[in-house]
């Protein structure tokens, strides 16, 4: 892996969403990776609808949330995405009004990656942002830097709320994951999240997946 | 990490008041516990009680005692004068031929955790409020703090009564956040969010995602591994 990489600055990351009080994280997490799988795979960016998941990713739970490994399946069996303008987000469950001919990009595989975050870093400085699931503790009253929590506080074990990370460095020689959180760009630093990198911290390892666009 | 401070096993004989023959050697621990740190950020001692043993060797003290860390100086993240931290410490400490030797340190800080309760105003979470200058000083400055963070983020509660209670739970929350600062070992700041008037439980159940931990996520294909370009 370079030893720093960032894709906002490559123009592969859209603007920080919001999800309201809806636990749809899921859902910001997984368009977040599509956005930039078909940003490198197809040149351009375009922002993705969360609320087509929402309603139309049965095997998830809208608001009581969802799992990113479903929610790829679900665009690979609608049959793609409509962007952010055609179906804008609601933040509340509501009838599927998904239409294939309104679908403006496609998936056709999704991946696990692995928990080495030496191999995580050279997938993402290769293949774009990746969809990660971490233990949110701490994360209510976040404001800016690097956050490393202990380790007992912040188990691996229980993951509860899914970003994307978008990029890492380091700072002050402390390494740190870039992370694209979706409550808003008036939470954290312009609503994205430092995670302390190379030690596992908040389980920031344990569910890294993308898409695949070929 | 912090864990719940559990004396040793004391033997047969319970542990003794503090007395003056103890005062030596738990100003000793102190000196210790204090090694190598700047003036002005030395604990000072609370209570002492403990115990001695006199063996072939001297005197061995068994000490519980309270150290009071002094308190949180950064202005972003130290509101609140309740923030001064107390560590509850057991030393083992023998005195041979009049020269103190640390033979045990175990130090772990008090359990001063916070419980959500709806019933619960500022000044019963903070009992001594009408008394103690401090905690009027901490309850104008918390109710500031709130009124500042009610204006950023344009909120409004439907009654008096709920705007009491977001404050109750705001300056819980300060604490939980100080909390948090001070065992994070990154570089992160935590304080005032737009998430700051939530109890816990409230931020769990609507902006986070149980079933990521609940539900066995379906399998998927590894990736394969990145090949030398």
């Amino acid at each position: 892996a370079p030893p720093e990489w960032d894709w906002r600055k490559k123009g592969a990351v859209t603007e920080v969403k919001d999800q309201g009080m809806c636990g749809s994280c899921w859902a910001f997490s997984v368009t977040g990776n599509v956005e930039g799988q078909w940003f490198l795979n197809r040149g351009t960016l375009l922002s993705l609808s969360e609320q087509e998941l929402l309603d139309c990713d049965k095997v998830d739970k809208a608001c009581l949330g969802g799992l990113p490994s479903n929610a790829y399946t679900a665009i690979e069996k609608l049959g793609g995405l409509e962007t952010e303008d055609d179906y804008s987000y609601q933040g509340h469950v509501q009838a599927c009004s998904f239409s294939a001919q309104m679908a403006k990009v496609y998936i056709n595989d999704s991946v696990e990656l692995s928990q080495n975050e030496q191999k995580l870093a050279a997938w993402l400085a290769q293949k774009g942002p990746i969809s990660v699931a971490i233990n949110a503790f701490g994360m209510q009253f976040y404001r800016h830097g690097i956050a490393h929590p202990l380790r007992p506080l912040c188990s691996p074990w229980l993951i509860d709320h899914a970003v994307l990370l978008v990029g890492y460095g380091n700072r002050s020689n402390i390494p740190f994951w870039a992370i694209k959180n979706s409550w808003g760009s008036d939470w954290g630093e312009e609503g994205y999240y430092y995670l302390h990198r190379g030690s596992g911290a908040c389980g920031v390892n344990t569910m890294a997946s993308s898409a695949v666009v070929n | 990490a912090p864990v719940p401070f559990k004396p040793r096993a004391a033997g047969a004989r319970a542990w003794e008041p503090s007395s003056p023959e103890l005062l030596a050697p738990a100003r000793f621990a102190l000196d210790e516990y204090n090694r190598g740190r700047a003036a002005g950020s030395r604990a000072v001692l609370g209570t002492v009680r403990g115990r001695v043993r006199r063996t072939a060797q001297g005197s061995l003290y068994s000490l519980e005692a309270t150290l009071e860390e002094p308190p949180c100086k950064d202005p972003l993240v130290c509101l609140l004068p309740v923030s001064k931290k107390t560590m509850l410490c057991t030393f083992e400490i023998l005195n041979e031929l009049g020269k103190h030797i640390l033979l045990r340190r175990d130090c772990g800080p008090v359990d001063t955790k916070v419980t959500d309760n709806r019933n619960e105003s500022v000044s019963s979470f903070l009992p001594q409020l009408n008394s103690d200058p401090l905690q009027q000083d901490f309850s104008m400055k918390i109710t500031s703090v709130f009124k500042d963070f009610v204006a950023t983020y344009n909120r409004t509660y439907e009654s008096e009564e709920e705007a009491q209670w977001r404050l109750s739970v705001f300056a819980r929350n300060m604490v939980r956040a100080q909390k948090i600062q001070a065992l994070d070992r990154g570089t992160a700041q935590y304080g005032v969010t737009k998430f700051s008037d939530l109890t816990e439980e409230e931020f769990h159940t609507i902006y986070l995602n149980p079933l990521l931990r609940e539900e066995p996520s379906k399998k998927m294909r590894l990736a394969k591994s990145l090949t030398d370009p």
